[in-house]
Parts: C-alpha cells; structure tokens; sequence
C-alpha cells in the first residue's frame, strides 16, 4: 500500500463502509453486490487481455464472447432482479457499453409495458432467451431529438392487414442505435403509422431484420455498422433502411393504441404513453452521471494524493498535489457533485417506478412532472458529469491524458449521455415548457404541485395565460 | 422583485430556500420576457424561439433546485453521526459552491447581498480544507474495484508508477524491440539520403 494513501485512510473521521452502506442503499445490498461482483471477478471466462491493447473489431468481439456468457451465466446464478441484472451486466463489462445494452435496456421494457399481452406470448420469452436480439431504433441520419418529425412510415394495407415499413429518404435510415448493425437480428422501430389514408403520429413496431439461424439480412433490409466513433468501440451502432418491408398487423405494440384490421385507428389514452421507455432510460442517465463522475474523482484524488510536485514551502519536500488549494477547488466540489447526483438518482429510480405503477393503474397525474423532470434532470446532470470527468481527467496532469488512467475511457464513454435519447438542450426546453405552464396555471389562480409548488408562492403578477 | 428569503450560509435548509428563490425568479423572469414578445405580436412559436436562452436557464435553476433539495433531504435519513457530519460537508459545499459559480443570479434577484456572497466565497475555501481530511475516505466509499475502475493512476494499493511501467510494456508496439516499420520505411529512407 502507498504510504501517502495509508496515512489519508488513517486520519479519516468516519469509516467509509458506512457511508457505503448508505450509498447501496444498506448494509444487505452493500453485501449482494459485492457478492455479484466477486462471481464476476472470479470466473475466468470473463477475464481478458487490456481493451486498450486491443483494435476495434478485437474489442467488439471481445463484448459479444462476453454478453454471450454473461447471459448464460446469469441463468447458472439465478440472478433474475432487474438491479442485480444490471449489477452483474456493469462488472462484466467493467462499466463499459455491450450489444446487447439495447436488447436489454430498451427492448425488454419496451415489450414489457407496450406489448399486448398476446404480443407478449409471442415475443417476450424468445427475446428472454435471446432466441430474438432486439434494438430499439427511433433516430435517424436526420433527425434526432424532435422525434415527431422522423420520417420513417408505417403504412396499414387493409387488405393484407399489414404494415409496410418504408425509409423514403436518406435522412430516414435509422442511424445510431446500438446493436442494430451487426448483433441483432429484430429492432422496435418508431415510426409514422399511416392508415385510411390519415397520419396518426408516432408507433412502434417490431420489425424482424435478419434471418433467424442464417443472420442474414432479410429482403428489403439494408443494414450494417455506422463506422468508428469517438468511443464506443465494442458497439455495433447501426444503420437500418427498409425498402417497403411487410410486417403482419400484429407486430405494431398495440398496449395503449390500436389499428384495427379494416384500419380503423384507436387512440391511446395519453399520446406520451409511447415515450415511456424514454422517461425509463433518461431517469436512468442521472445515476450514469453519478457512477461516471464518481469513478472519476476516484482516480484524480487518489493519484493527486500519491502524486507529489512542486514546492509549498523553500527547502521542503514536494507535497502532495491534494494539499493545493487550487487542486482540492477543482475535485472537491466534483466529489460533492457525485454524491449528490448519485442521491438524485437513486430518488428519479424510485419515482419513475413509483408512477409508473400508478399509469398502470390508469393515473397519468404525475406523468407530466416525471416526463419534464427527467428531461431537465437528464440534461443538468449529464452537462455536469460530463465536464467534471474532464476536470479530473486536466486535474491528473499529463498521466489523465493516457489510457492507463481509465479516464480517456470514462469520459468517451460517458459523454454520448449529453446527446442521446435526447440533445441536453431540448430536453431543458422541455423542462421550460412544463415550468411555463405550471406558472401560466398560479397566474390564473390554479395551485400547482409536485417539484414546481414553489412557484405558487409568486406574488400574483398577472400575465395572460396563453397556450405555449 | 426582492425575495423576503433570509439566507443562513451554514444551513442547508436555509440555503434550500435560497435555490428555491433563485428558480421562482428566472421561472417568472423567463415566462415575462415571452409574455413581452407575445405583446409585440410575435407568432407564439417565434416569442418561444427568441426567448429560450432564458427559458434554458430556468430549466438549468429548476433542476438546480430539485437536486439541492433531494441532497439535503438525504442527510436527515444518515444514521451514523460521523458519516452525517461529513456528507453535510459536501452537501454545504455542493450548494455554496453553487452560489459562488451563479453569484450573479442570487444577487440580482436580490436573494443575496454582497457581503453574503463574500461570505459564501469564503465558506467554500474553508470546506475544502475540511473536507481535505477525509478526501481519499470518500472516494473510497463509492468502493469501486480496481477491476471496475479500470485505471493505473487510480489503484487503491496507490503503487501507481510501477504499475504504470508495468502497464505501458504491454503496449502491442512494444511486441518486438524494433517496429517492423524501421525496416520497412526508416531504414530504406536512411539509407537513401
């Protein structure tokens, strides 16, 4: 052990398991964790070569071999809780992205709380069993976080009671989602339903897109990988153009809306149902931006403990980095950040839960607030981890600039979390949009609840209460 | 308008209120300034466009809020006194630190005098020597793995030189002595001039 790091651990005024403890949520989680990490640690089919050390095509191998594994392994464990799942998924990968993130995080739930119960007989247990590998594919080369103007359509055939899916334009092709390129074989497609000759917005459809057993692309499917990124390497973000691709009625996810087989189009009972899984995967983000932020001051104020230089005082020896002023400003604050982060996350976790059994139970009440405050949480959380992982990259010298440091990886990894499932700055404006009409209600005498009942105590200014 | 918001900088409830403030102002100074472009008869889509930097920044003071608040709740729910004691460090300095960095929000809202934010100022410096004690402490507690962090420099052993030498042989140009690329190009190159 560093002497430098012996002497901080001995001086400390709490013991830090303790505040583990509060971290995990209590002292049986702090335990059930390090359990699933040690079968992690411990099994050497998940051990391999520095991924540093590896080309591109090496790592995304390497990811797959162990997905494939991880899957299995998670069977042998009996590990079936969708944290534990997700535990176990984060030390196989070492907090690095996998190809089957998508399958997993998006579309699972997706079946889960879209899918009809027949569509679940028929989908849910062979995604389960990775039989079918699915992706969820909403974004395409031209348009990204204003989703109701994707381009791509579904169009009801009543006389073959099927959907046609079509890319009409380059700027259609489904771009970016992960393990659409080369690892799954069907993908949820968001896409602009068409029937009696009217355009009913925005649906999801299970489109199948590579031949079971053969994995080839299927006729009328163009798909492959979109090319080296800035990070990312062990996923196959891809590309996906359907040329008047036919799918049977009963692949549109029909939960909340329905076409009818002579077309008749049924509304759901809120158009932001559809955006559920989105709502999932932002109040998500907050905890990434937590674990990225906390991992990197991990590493800039230990090293900066063990890392010595300068001269404080004439004829002394160099002290240690942390005892500047100036380093513990630009780490200190990073560090309080990441604690509170990581509370807000776990608070955004149970509350998209908690409402989410409420909209099952019909009550959409506290669906706006959950849908505006994950969009701003997202982008003010993401912003600020995201710079911060960059500060404390600057904050270890020249050392943060290689790869041995971790924090090249960390930050290439994290930061996509700024511009998917949804550019930072929309979301804030959809945040705005909430917070306007929530101060258009106090002008006109209503109250307000939830995160926004502060501003029922604004002095009654009035402004005309118009529709934004 | 000033807020009645009388702001105890060692209190994280009191200064709760204060973000609280700050977000009520910039929501109400946000959806005032699209009410005056809705008075110069723009179109409702162009008053939006023409106003969204100051929509953005509510947004950004709103969800300010939302985590001070979130942060400050958590600190009741600790147990332990040493562990509560250290965690209302970071939760202080994470708000003072906040008021420092958007001092002129809290001032024009008139939420806080300059003296205070002189205060403020001054109370961040001395957390971070507070806090210095216990730095390495808190990072330990997000008990990351060395197989899950995944970095040289940040090792909990902290022997990070040798094991950076150690890390940086394994570099794959490293296979052989000399890069089959001398021979290829250097040499024939050297030989020429």
């Amino acid at each position: 052990m560093n002497a430098d790091l012996r002497r901080e651990r001995a001086a400390a005024t709490f013991q830090p398991e303790l505040l583990t403890n509060v971290l995990d949520g209590g002292a049986e989680r702090t335990r059930r964790r390090r359990e699933i990490e040690a079968l992690v640690i411990n099994d050497p089919d998940f051990q391999h070569e520095d991924l540093n050390f590896l080309s591109r095509s090496q790592r995304y191998e390497q990811a797959i071999r162990k997905s494939s594994l991880m899957v299995m392994k998670l069977r042998e464990h009996g590990i079936a809780d969708p944290d534990e799942i997700y535990l176990f998924k984060s030390f196989v990968h070492r907090g690095h992205p996998e190809p089957l993130d998508l399958h997993l995080g998006m579309f699972l739930p997706t079946l889960l709380t879209q899918a009809t119960p027949e569509q679940q007989d028929r989908f849910f247990m062979p995604s389960w069993n990775l039989e079918i590998i699915g992706t969820y594919a909403q974004t395409e080369m031209g348009h990204g976080s204003h989703i109701r103007g994707l381009e791509t359509t579904a169009t009801y055939d009543p006389a073959t009671q099927e959907f046609i899916l079509n890319s009409p334009t380059v700027t259609s092709i489904k771009w970016w989602p992960g393990g659409l390129g080369k690892s799954s074989n069907h993908a949820i497609v968001l896409a602009q339903l068409y029937t009696q000759g009217q355009c009913k917005g925005l649906h999801a459809f299970i489109v199948p897109i590579r031949q079971m057993g053969t994995h080839e692309p299927l006729p009328g499917i163009t798909v492959g990988d979109i090319g080296p990124k800035f990070g990312y390497d062990e996923i196959d973000n891809g590309y996906l153009k359907m040329d008047n691709f036919r799918i049977p009625r009963e692949n549109m996810l029909m939960k909340y809306a329905q076409v009818e087989p002579d077309g008749t189009y049924v509304k759901p009972l809120s158009d932001k149902l559809t955006y559920g899984t989105m709502v999932f995967i932002r109040s998500m983000i907050v905890g990434d931006s937590a674990r990225a932020l906390s991992r990197a001051c991990t590493i800039a104020i230990r090293y900066s403990a063990v890392r010595h230089q300068s001269e404080l005082k004439a004829g002394e020896p160099e002290p240690q980095i942390l005892d500047y002023q100036t380093q513990q400003y630009k780490l200190f604050p990073l560090l309080a950040t990441a604690y509170a982060f990581h509370f807000v996350g776990t608070y955004m976790k149970d509350t998209y839960r908690r409402i989410s059994a409420d909209i099952i139970e019909g009550d959409l009440s506290e669906l706006p607030e959950l849908h505006a405050l994950s969009a701003g949480l997202k982008a003010f959380s993401s912003w600020v981890a995201n710079a911060g992982v960059e500060e404390c990259r600057m904050a270890c010298g020249g050392h943060g600039y290689s790869r041995c440091s971790g924090l090249p990886d960390i930050y290439v990894t994290f930061t996509p979390c700024c511009t998917y499932e949804g550019e930072n700055t929309v979301m804030m404006l959809q945040t705005a949009r909430f917070l306007i009409k929530s101060y258009m209600q106090v002008g006109s005498g209503q109250r307000v609840t939830g995160m926004v009942s502060y501003l029922n105590d604004l002095s009654r200014q009035h402004i005309q209460p118009q529709h934004v | 308008a000033a807020r009645p918001v009388s702001v105890l900088i060692n209190d994280p409830v009191s200064l709760v209120e204060a973000y609280k403030a700050r977000a009520a102002w910039l929501v109400e100074a946000a959806a005032k300034n699209l009410q005056a472009e809705l008075n110069h008869r723009k179109s409702r889509e162009d008053a939006w466009n023409v106003t969204s930097v100051d929509l953005v920044r509510a947004s950004d003071a709103h969800c300010h809020y939302v985590v001070v608040k979130l942060f400050t709740a958590k600190l009741s729910e600790i147990s332990n006194a040493a562990v509560r004691a250290v965690v209302t460090d970071l939760c202080l300095l994470y708000m003072l630190h906040g008021i420092s960095k958007n001092a002129g929000d809290f001032l024009q809202a008139g939420i806080l005098t300059n003296t205070q934010v002189n205060q403020v100022n001054q109370r961040v410096k001395e957390l971070l020597a507070i806090i210095r004690l216990n730095a390495v402490a808190l990072v330990d507690s997000f008990d990351f793995s060395d197989n899950y962090l995944g970095s040289v420099l940040g090792r909990y052993d902290g022997n990070v030189y040798e094991n950076m030498f150690e890390w940086a042989k394994k570099s794959p140009l490293n296979k052989t002595e000399v890069h089959e690329s001398f021979y290829k190009y250097l040499k024939p190159m050297q030989a020429k001039l």
